[in-house]
């Protein structure tokens, strides 16, 4: 038996809208330790990898692993059918070949419920070795969203430079080329600023606000990769997920592109760089 | 040229 309950089913509404575009089919496992997902999209160039860990669940129970696999946009489907602050319960018999989904509104006089068929979906499960980055940034996930978007009206990839101080967006096209560079954010602007007022004597000022880039970079090497935009653009379907995104770039590796999901877990993506021929 | 490398190469097969 396996049983999750959801408060608030907006989270699963929106990591599902993140996913179902790049992925078709995908297998969810549900062990004791939460709801997790790895899947590559057809093209083998990217892979989300989801993580709802069951002590993020208001109820999760789980007998044994069960593996459910579905169709991404069918789930969507269904999840679409729950109002953004109802509840949401995902159950499944251990031999079942159905997963129910139980919505219920915060005054709890509708309740729905919707059956999905499960299937069989043969798929290659890759190991994501521990990797050292030699950076990684954390931004704004909406400046990143717009960065994104900007540049692919431009050109189709983007160019990613991190150095010390900075991280460089490029891109170029039949039209032109461009350049969006991101400073870090020093130390000082990241803390709460004391500003003086007449009338208030002293007052506290946060300027860590949504205003800004607020651009942390932690770097061990300056990285430059090519990546092509549509994965970001598809990426960035999470931005409502979380207020920052980090990214995580080494010499020829795959990027990672996180979004933390609060007290939840992860939805993370992977994208392989263009490389020189 | 740049060309698009696959995840493949990058991540071992389970």
């Amino acid at each position: 038996m396996f049983e999750a309950r959801i408060l608030q089913g907006s989270i699963l509404k929106k990591v599902l809208e993140s996913i179902k575009d790049l992925v078709t089919d995908a297998n969810f496992e549900c062990t004791a330790n939460g709801f997790a997902l790895q899947a590559m999209d057809s093209s083998h160039v990217s892979l989300v990898a989801l993580m709802l860990r069951s002590t993020g669940f208001d109820h999760y129970r789980c007998d044994r692993d069960v593996t459910m696999g579905m169709n991404l946009l069918n789930m969507s489907k269904m999840l679409k059918c729950a109002d953004n602050d109802d509840t949401i319960t995902m159950k499944a018999d251990d031999a079942g070949d159905v997963v129910t989904f139980m919505f219920e509104n915060p005054k709890a006089d509708k309740i729905s419920d919707f059956q999905m068929k499960l299937m069989d979906i043969d798929t290659e499960h890759l190991g994501i070795p521990d990797t050292e980055y030699e950076a990684t940034v954390k931004m704004s996930s909406n400046e990143f969203q717009r960065i994104c978007r900007d540049l692919s009206s431009i050109g189709d990839t983007v160019t990613i430079a991190v150095t010390k101080d900075s991280v460089k967006f490029t891109t170029s096209g039949d039209i032109g080329e461009a350049n969006i560079t991101c400073r870090r954010t020093s130390d000082g602007d990241m803390k709460e600023e004391k500003v003086k007022t007449e009338e208030d004597g002293e007052k506290v000022h946060n300027t860590k606000s949504s205003e800004g880039q607020n651009v942390d970079i932690d770097l061990q090497e300056p990285v430059t990769l090519t990546f092509a935009l549509r994965y970001l653009n598809s990426f960035c379907k999470a931005t409502s997920l979380c207020e920052n995104v980090r990214l995580q770039l080494s010499k020829e590796l795959p990027v990672v592109v996180q979004y933390l999901i609060e007290d939840m877990g992860y939805v993370r993506f992977y994208l392989a760089p263009k490389i020189e021929e | 040229a740049k060309k698009q490398s696959s995840l493949a190469g990058f991540f071992e097969k389970r």
